[in-house]
Protein backbone atom coordinates (compact mmCIF):
# COMPACT_ATOMS: atom_id res chain seq x y z
CA UNK A 1 0.00 0.00 0.00
CA UNK A 2 1.51 3.41 -1.14
CA UNK A 3 1.78 6.14 1.53
CA UNK A 4 1.26 9.30 0.45
CA UNK A 5 1.25 12.70 2.40
CA UNK A 6 -0.44 15.60 0.33
CA UNK A 7 -0.33 19.32 1.47
CA UNK A 8 -2.29 23.14 0.93
CA UNK A 9 -0.94 26.37 1.90
CA UNK A 10 -4.34 28.10 1.43
CA UNK A 11 -6.00 29.02 -1.63
CA UNK A 12 -6.25 32.65 -2.44
CA UNK A 13 -4.45 35.33 -4.90
CA UNK A 14 -1.06 34.33 -3.62
CA UNK A 15 1.53 37.47 -5.12
CA UNK A 16 4.37 36.80 -7.03
CA UNK A 17 6.77 38.10 -4.08
CA UNK A 18 5.09 35.16 -2.16
CA UNK A 19 5.34 32.32 -4.35
CA UNK A 20 8.38 30.99 -4.09
CA UNK A 21 7.95 31.36 -0.02
CA UNK A 22 4.98 29.56 -0.11
CA UNK A 23 5.91 26.60 -2.65
CA UNK A 24 8.97 25.49 -0.32
CA UNK A 25 6.62 25.57 2.58
CA UNK A 26 4.30 23.24 1.39
CA UNK A 27 7.07 20.93 0.16
CA UNK A 28 8.95 21.15 3.57
CA UNK A 29 5.54 19.90 5.16
CA UNK A 30 4.85 17.21 2.75
CA UNK A 31 8.40 15.68 3.47
CA UNK A 32 7.97 16.01 7.21
CA UNK A 33 4.32 14.27 7.00
CA UNK A 34 6.38 11.84 4.96
CA UNK A 35 9.35 11.06 6.93
CA UNK A 36 6.58 10.46 9.81
CA UNK A 37 5.20 7.74 7.84
CA UNK A 38 8.32 6.47 7.05
CA UNK A 39 9.30 6.44 10.71
CA UNK A 40 6.16 3.68 11.24
CA UNK A 41 3.61 6.95 12.54
CA UNK A 42 0.52 6.87 11.68
CA UNK A 43 -1.73 8.88 8.89
CA UNK A 44 -3.03 10.70 11.68
CA UNK A 45 0.40 11.15 12.99
CA UNK A 46 2.04 12.09 9.61
CA UNK A 47 -1.39 15.12 9.20
CA UNK A 48 -0.39 16.38 12.49
CA UNK A 49 2.91 16.94 12.14
CA UNK A 50 2.75 18.51 8.30
CA UNK A 51 0.02 21.12 9.41
CA UNK A 52 2.10 21.65 12.49
CA UNK A 53 5.18 22.41 10.40
CA UNK A 54 2.83 24.83 8.00
CA UNK A 55 1.84 26.48 11.42
CA UNK A 56 5.49 26.92 12.47
CA UNK A 57 6.22 28.76 9.45
CA UNK A 58 4.95 32.32 9.31
CA UNK A 59 4.40 32.62 5.72
CA UNK A 60 0.96 30.78 6.34
CA UNK A 61 -2.15 31.94 8.00
CA UNK A 62 -2.67 29.51 10.69
CA UNK A 63 -0.60 29.43 14.18
CA UNK A 64 2.90 31.73 13.50
CA UNK A 65 1.07 33.87 10.54
CA UNK A 66 -2.04 34.08 11.36
CA UNK A 67 -4.39 37.06 10.52
CA UNK A 68 -5.95 39.25 13.27
CA UNK A 69 -9.79 40.08 13.47
CA UNK A 70 -11.26 43.16 13.74
CA UNK A 71 -10.22 44.02 17.26
CA UNK A 72 -6.18 43.26 16.28
CA UNK A 73 -6.68 39.88 18.29
CA UNK A 74 -5.88 36.29 16.95
CA UNK A 75 -8.41 33.70 16.97
CA UNK A 76 -7.21 30.03 15.64
CA UNK A 77 -9.72 27.09 14.27
CA UNK A 78 -8.51 23.88 13.86
CA UNK A 79 -9.68 20.28 13.43
CA UNK A 80 -8.19 16.50 12.84
CA UNK A 81 -10.15 13.56 11.66
CA UNK A 82 -9.24 9.82 12.00
CA UNK A 83 -10.29 7.62 8.84
CA UNK A 84 -10.00 4.76 10.80
CA UNK A 85 -12.28 5.78 14.04
CA UNK A 86 -14.06 8.92 12.05
CA UNK A 87 -12.49 9.80 15.69
CA UNK A 88 -12.24 13.90 15.57
CA UNK A 89 -11.14 16.68 17.29
CA UNK A 90 -11.47 20.53 16.79
CA UNK A 91 -10.72 23.98 18.10
CA UNK A 92 -12.24 27.24 17.48
CA UNK A 93 -11.91 30.83 18.29
CA UNK A 94 -9.10 29.73 20.54
CA UNK A 95 -6.36 32.59 21.19
CA UNK A 96 -2.41 32.51 21.88
CA UNK A 97 -2.05 28.73 20.87
CA UNK A 98 1.13 28.10 18.70
CA UNK A 99 0.21 24.93 17.38
CA UNK A 100 -4.32 24.62 17.10
CA UNK A 101 -4.00 21.29 15.02
CA UNK A 102 -2.32 19.54 18.32
CA UNK A 103 -4.83 21.19 20.56
CA UNK A 104 -7.47 19.57 18.25
CA UNK A 105 -5.80 16.29 18.23
CA UNK A 106 -5.87 16.67 22.59
CA UNK A 107 -9.19 17.16 22.21
CA UNK A 108 -10.09 14.19 20.11
CA UNK A 109 -7.64 11.79 22.33
CA UNK A 110 -8.33 13.48 25.99
CA UNK A 111 -11.99 14.09 25.99
CA UNK A 112 -15.59 12.85 24.77
CA UNK A 113 -16.13 15.98 23.02
CA UNK A 114 -15.64 16.91 19.02
CA UNK A 115 -15.30 20.78 19.47
CA UNK A 116 -13.97 22.87 22.02
CA UNK A 117 -14.18 26.60 21.29
CA UNK A 118 -12.96 29.85 22.63
CA UNK A 119 -12.47 30.59 26.47
CA UNK A 120 -13.16 26.90 26.95
CA UNK A 121 -10.77 26.01 24.90
CA UNK A 122 -8.02 27.82 26.34
CA UNK A 123 -9.38 26.67 29.74
CA UNK A 124 -8.15 23.34 28.48
CA UNK A 125 -4.96 23.76 26.60
CA UNK A 126 -4.30 25.35 30.18
CA UNK A 127 -4.97 22.41 31.89
CA UNK A 128 -2.91 19.62 29.91
CA UNK A 129 0.12 22.01 29.57
CA UNK A 130 -0.33 23.69 26.31
CA UNK A 131 1.02 27.20 27.40
CA UNK A 132 -0.38 30.60 25.72
CA UNK A 133 2.17 32.48 23.58
CA UNK A 134 1.90 36.39 22.91
CA UNK A 135 -0.14 37.58 20.31
CA UNK A 136 2.86 38.90 18.86
CA UNK A 137 5.15 36.17 18.38
CA UNK A 138 2.04 34.79 16.29
CA UNK A 139 1.64 38.08 14.01
CA UNK A 140 4.15 39.03 11.10
CA UNK A 141 4.84 42.57 10.39
CA UNK A 142 3.67 41.83 7.05
CA UNK A 143 0.37 40.88 8.74
CA UNK A 144 0.42 44.26 11.01
CA UNK A 145 0.59 45.78 8.15
CA UNK A 146 -1.82 44.60 5.78
CA UNK A 147 -4.63 44.39 8.89
CA UNK A 148 -3.61 48.97 9.45
CA UNK A 149 -4.21 49.07 5.54
CA UNK A 150 -7.50 47.30 5.28
CA UNK A 151 -9.14 48.41 8.13
CA UNK A 152 -9.70 51.98 6.72
CA UNK A 153 -11.05 50.15 3.42
CA UNK A 154 -14.76 51.80 3.26
CA UNK A 155 -15.81 48.20 2.47
CA UNK A 156 -15.86 46.02 5.22
CA UNK A 157 -15.22 42.44 6.06
CA UNK A 158 -18.65 41.28 4.69
CA UNK A 159 -18.40 43.00 1.72
CA UNK A 160 -15.07 41.64 0.96
CA UNK A 161 -16.18 38.04 1.49
CA UNK A 162 -15.85 36.29 -1.38
CA UNK A 163 -13.32 38.48 -3.15
CA UNK A 164 -10.40 36.55 -4.52
CA UNK A 165 -8.52 38.89 -1.66
CA UNK A 166 -10.47 38.05 1.30
CA UNK A 167 -10.85 34.51 2.65
CA UNK A 168 -10.15 31.96 4.53
CA UNK B 1 -5.71 28.32 6.36
CA UNK B 2 -3.40 24.91 5.89
CA UNK B 3 -3.90 21.81 5.81
CA UNK B 4 -2.98 18.14 5.12
CA UNK B 5 -4.45 14.83 4.02
CA UNK B 6 -2.59 11.28 4.53
CA UNK B 7 -2.58 7.61 3.84
CA UNK B 8 -0.38 4.90 5.32
CA UNK B 9 0.81 1.70 4.54
CA UNK B 10 -1.98 -0.02 6.36
CA UNK B 11 -4.72 2.22 4.07
CA UNK B 12 -5.63 4.31 7.31
CA UNK B 13 -6.01 8.06 5.98
CA UNK B 14 -6.50 11.59 7.98
CA UNK B 15 -6.75 14.89 7.39
CA UNK B 16 -5.78 18.04 9.40
CA UNK B 17 -6.68 21.58 8.81
CA UNK B 18 -5.72 25.22 10.82
CA UNK B 19 -6.28 28.51 9.70
CA UNK B 20 -6.19 31.98 11.00
CA UNK B 21 -9.44 32.52 9.78
CA UNK B 22 -10.03 36.06 7.36
CA UNK B 23 -8.39 39.30 8.41
CA UNK B 24 -10.63 41.47 10.24
CA UNK B 25 -13.42 39.00 10.86
CA UNK B 26 -15.94 40.16 13.30
CA UNK B 27 -14.90 38.32 16.96
CA UNK B 28 -16.27 35.00 17.37
CA UNK B 29 -16.77 34.09 13.64
CA UNK B 30 -16.13 30.75 13.05
CA UNK B 31 -15.25 29.88 9.04
CA UNK B 32 -15.35 26.01 7.43
CA UNK B 33 -12.06 25.16 9.02
CA UNK B 34 -12.68 23.35 12.32
CA UNK B 35 -16.29 21.64 11.28
CA UNK B 36 -16.22 18.59 10.77
CA UNK B 37 -17.29 17.57 7.26
CA UNK B 38 -16.71 20.83 6.05
CA UNK B 39 -12.97 21.97 6.17
CA UNK B 40 -12.10 18.52 6.45
CA UNK B 41 -13.15 14.67 6.63
CA UNK B 42 -11.72 11.41 6.49
CA UNK B 43 -12.98 7.85 6.05
CA UNK B 44 -11.49 4.70 5.39
CA UNK B 45 -14.34 3.59 3.06
CA UNK B 46 -13.71 6.37 0.40
CA UNK B 47 -10.75 9.09 1.35
CA UNK B 48 -9.61 12.24 3.16
CA UNK B 49 -10.37 15.94 2.21
CA UNK B 50 -8.45 18.95 3.51
CA UNK B 51 -10.09 22.22 2.47
CA UNK B 52 -9.17 25.75 1.94
CA UNK B 53 -10.94 29.01 0.40
CA UNK B 54 -14.23 30.98 1.07
CA UNK B 55 -15.16 29.72 4.42
CA UNK B 56 -18.93 30.41 4.60
CA UNK B 57 -19.20 28.73 0.94
CA UNK B 58 -17.21 25.96 1.82
CA UNK B 59 -19.90 25.84 5.09
CA UNK B 60 -22.98 26.27 2.90
CA UNK B 61 -22.16 22.91 0.54
CA UNK B 62 -20.02 20.75 3.41
CA UNK B 63 -17.39 21.03 0.76
CA UNK B 64 -15.14 18.13 2.34
CA UNK B 65 -17.66 15.76 2.68
CA UNK B 66 -19.62 16.32 -0.80
CA UNK B 67 -16.36 15.63 -2.57
CA UNK B 68 -16.39 12.20 -0.83
CA UNK B 69 -19.74 11.29 -1.88
CA UNK B 70 -18.77 12.07 -5.66
CA UNK B 71 -16.12 9.22 -4.73
CA UNK B 72 -18.07 6.76 -2.70
CA UNK B 73 -20.38 7.03 -6.17
CA UNK B 74 -17.43 6.07 -8.29
CA UNK B 75 -15.86 9.04 -9.42
CA UNK B 76 -11.81 9.53 -9.08
CA UNK B 77 -10.20 11.62 -6.58
CA UNK B 78 -9.91 14.04 -9.31
CA UNK B 79 -13.05 14.25 -10.86
CA UNK B 80 -14.80 14.56 -7.15
CA UNK B 81 -12.70 17.67 -6.58
CA UNK B 82 -13.07 19.51 -9.35
CA UNK B 83 -17.26 18.55 -9.48
CA UNK B 84 -17.50 19.63 -5.88
CA UNK B 85 -15.80 23.09 -6.39
CA UNK B 86 -17.81 23.67 -9.56
CA UNK B 87 -20.99 22.84 -7.32
CA UNK B 88 -19.86 25.24 -4.81
CA UNK B 89 -19.04 28.10 -7.41
CA UNK B 90 -22.35 27.62 -8.99
CA UNK B 91 -24.30 27.35 -5.64
CA UNK B 92 -23.21 30.03 -3.58
CA UNK B 93 -20.53 31.48 -5.74
CA UNK B 94 -17.62 30.80 -3.80
CA UNK B 95 -14.05 29.71 -4.63
CA UNK B 96 -11.44 27.29 -2.92
CA UNK B 97 -9.66 24.38 -3.45
CA UNK B 98 -9.03 20.78 -1.44
CA UNK B 99 -6.28 18.44 -1.48
CA UNK B 100 -7.82 14.55 -1.48
CA UNK B 101 -6.39 11.35 -0.90
CA UNK B 102 -8.04 7.75 -1.44
CA UNK B 103 -7.18 4.73 0.64
CA UNK B 104 -5.72 2.89 -2.24
CA UNK B 105 -3.15 6.15 -2.31
CA UNK B 106 -5.18 8.11 -5.63
CA UNK B 107 -4.24 12.06 -4.85
CA UNK B 108 -5.08 15.16 -6.43
CA UNK B 109 -4.34 18.70 -5.22
CA UNK B 110 -7.62 21.02 -7.29
CA UNK B 111 -8.56 24.50 -6.84
CA UNK B 112 -10.67 27.42 -8.11
CA UNK B 113 -8.97 30.23 -6.71
CA UNK B 114 -5.86 31.71 -8.43
CA UNK B 115 -3.53 30.07 -6.81
CA UNK B 116 -2.99 27.34 -4.15
CA UNK B 117 0.24 26.32 -2.90
CA UNK B 118 0.59 22.44 -2.87
CA UNK B 119 2.84 19.44 -2.56
CA UNK B 120 2.59 15.83 -2.26
CA UNK B 121 5.11 13.32 -1.12
CA UNK B 122 5.08 9.66 -2.31
CA UNK B 123 7.63 7.18 -1.85
CA UNK B 124 10.94 8.84 -3.47
CA UNK B 125 8.70 11.62 -5.20
CA UNK B 126 8.24 14.99 -4.79
CA UNK B 127 5.28 16.56 -6.60
CA UNK B 128 4.25 20.86 -5.82
CA UNK B 129 2.49 23.75 -7.91
CA UNK B 130 1.18 27.23 -7.46
CA UNK B 131 -0.59 27.75 -9.91
CA UNK B 132 -3.85 26.26 -12.20
CA UNK B 133 -2.84 22.83 -14.61
CA UNK B 134 0.61 22.76 -13.11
Amino acid sequence: MPAVVVVHGGAWAIPDERAKQCVDGVKAAACQGLSVLRGGGSALDAVEAAVRALEDNPVFNAGHGATLNIDGEVELDAIIVDGKTLSCGAVSSVKNIANPVTLARAVMDKTSHVMLTGEGANLFAESIGVSSVPTDSLVTEYEKREWEKHKHYVTGVMENFNSKWAHD
Amino acid sequence: TVGAVAVDCAGNVACATSTGGIRNKMVGRVGDSPVIGCGGYADNFSGAVSCTGHGESILKVTLARLVLLHIEQGKSVAKASQLSLQHMGDRVQGAGGVVVVSPSGQWAATFTTERMAWAAAEHDVLWFGINPNE
